[in-house]
């Protein structure tokens, strides 16, 4: 979650 | 996602749709710095190597597939289009973009959230995507009469990363511990360095003039 949080912007 | 974020990624795709527009329909590159397409082509490729191995959401992984496919697909009709590529003024397009691959990728392996190949090239995607637009803004300034595509491509791709700015401020109030100084410092960067051209940009719109960027 907290990985996908960081990079979830193009 | 929120409206601010929505925004931006709208603008940009519209940036890329208005470049597309320009290069397909009328076949021409005129007053586009080939080397800032190839730049952001490296942008992207470097930012979206988790794409097959992270899925996010159905919207994330589209959207990292279009801007893929149009930065690579324009710099293979600039390159090797047998029209568009006619248009294209090498000598007019002379910055030197390697000079900024250098120093993003040091400043990316000083600089990034985690000492992995995938966060430093991320990184690198980030930093260079601040600078990517300087040859573009070294052509404008040589090119005499800016047409509107060419105009409206630049700003839409200016406006998007502002747009991001109100998305980080805006996630920056709504979410716990949402703070990246990678993308914010570079993100503000990016956008300081469309100030001038938006400025001239807002006064040819003004006045009803041609867009005309001071040597």
């Amino acid at each position: 979650a907290k990985k996908q949080a960081s990079k979830d912007e193009l | 996602m929120n409206i601010f974020r929505l925004a931006g990624d709208m603008t940009h795709l519209a940036s890329v749709l208005v470049l597309l527009l320009k290069i397909h329909t009328i076949k021409s590159c005129a007053g586009i710095s080939l080397k800032t397409q190839e730049l952001y082509a490296l942008v992207f490729a470097t930012r979206y190597l988790d794409i097959f191995t992270d899925f996010i959401s159905l919207y994330n992984t589209t959207m990292k597939l279009i801007f893929l496919g149009s930065s690579f697909s324009i710099v293979w009709y600039i390159r090797n289009h047998k029209i568009v590529s006619r248009s294209y003024d090498k000598s007019q397009d002379t910055f030197r973009h390697y000079f900024l691959i250098i120093p993003c990728l040091l400043l990316a392996l000083l600089v990034n959230e985690k000492f992995t190949f995938k966060e430093v090239m991320w990184a690198f995607s980030i930093y260079l995507e601040a600078v990517a637009i300087l040859p573009q803004l070294v052509l404008l300034q040589r090119t005499r009469n800016i047409d509107n595509l060419t105009g409206q491509y630049v700003f839409l791709l200016g406006a998007y990363r502002a747009l991001y700015i109100l998305n980080w401020i805006y996630r920056y109030f709504t979410e716990t511990h949402y703070v990246h100084w990678i993308t914010w410092v570079s993100g503000l960067v990016q956008t300081l360095l469309y100030a001038d051209f938006f400025y001239y940009y807002f006064e040819s719109w003004k006045n009803n003039k041609k867009l005309q960027l001071p040597a």
